[in-house]
């Protein structure tokens, strides 16, 4: 069987409501390593990966390999139903048809048990190298989901171009064109608020503001986004889960002809 | 803005 306990029940929430809108359904592989999903939104064109590790876990059973078909709309309505500091344990039976979700509130004075039908989804996993990137940016979580905002009042599409101490997102549109530019900053006082740059090459590539503002959903998860880029390749930004592990994007990149 | 590009001219399916 498969059970396992978070403790903070909210990390579940945030997660689903941060990649609900960007795939429909999706498989959640365990195994006793931990918790994970990798998807690709309907047009292929990005990619989630979300890995919870077992021993983010306050409790973690898994006695062997399984993978649970959900539908992202019916997990989120079911998720809404648990408060903010409930602790969430989800079970699974063996070749079982559905998934428990227990919610128990702090002082355990209130529990409430929801059962999700499992589906079966056919849905291609790719090979995703570990690869080393030419750029790595990390700047406040909030920060980016504002600059992607803001680009998307004025263009559909953003150049993001890293040197090494400054990375500058731009875009044009038919009212006229906008660049926010942010330096390197490393306050050691004011940690949540640093932008490191970390770069072998300088790289700039385009990318389509519409998913990167559906990436910035998962901003409440971490103190800062991650994006890493490298020349012809995907970016991937990555939301850090303190102690429990990562939301990762990907997106293609656009091709100029 | 150039031309949309799918993740599987990327990475290969497992």
């Amino acid at each position: 069987m498969f059970e396992a306990r978070l403790a903070q029940g909210a990390l579940l929430k945030k997660v689903v409501e941060a990649i609900k809108d960007l795939i429909e359904d999706a498989n959640f592989d365990c195994n006793s390593s931990g918790f994970s999903l990798q998807a690709m939104d309907s047009s292929h064109v990005s990619l989630v990966a979300l890995s919870l590790r077992a021993d983010g876990f306050e409790h973690y059973r898994c006695d062997r390999n399984v993978s649970m078909g959900m539908k992202l709309a019916s997990l989120s309505k079911i998720l809404k139903c648990a408060n903010g500091d409930d602790a969430i344990t989800m079970k699974s039976e063996d070749n079982g048809d559905t998934i428990t979700f227990m919610f128990e509130s702090p002082e355990q004075e209130r529990l409430s048990e929801f059962d999700l039908k499992l589906m079966d989804i056919d849905s291609e996993h790719l090979g995703i190298p570990d690869n080393e990137y030419d750029a790595t940016v990390k700047l406040p979580a909030a920060e980016f989901q504002r600059i992607v905002k803001d680009l998307s009042t004025i263009g559909d599409t953003v150049e993001i171009s890293v040197t090494k101490d400054a990375v500058k997102f731009g875009t044009t549109g038919d009212i006229g064109n906008a660049n926010i530019m942010c330096r390197q900053n490393k306050a050691a006082d004011k940690p949540d608020e640093s932008t490191e740059i970390d770069i072998n090459e300088a790289v700039s590539l385009t990318f389509a503001l519409r998913y990167l503002n559906s990436f910035a959903k998962a901003t409440p998860l971490s103190t800062h986004a991650v994006l890493k880029l490298s020349k012809e390749l995907p970016i991937l930004v990555e939301y850090h889960i303190p102690e429990v592990g990562r939301l990762a994007f990907y997106l293609a990149p656009k091709i100029e002809d | 803005g150039g031309r949309q590009v799918g993740m599987t001219a990327f990475y290969a399916a497992t």
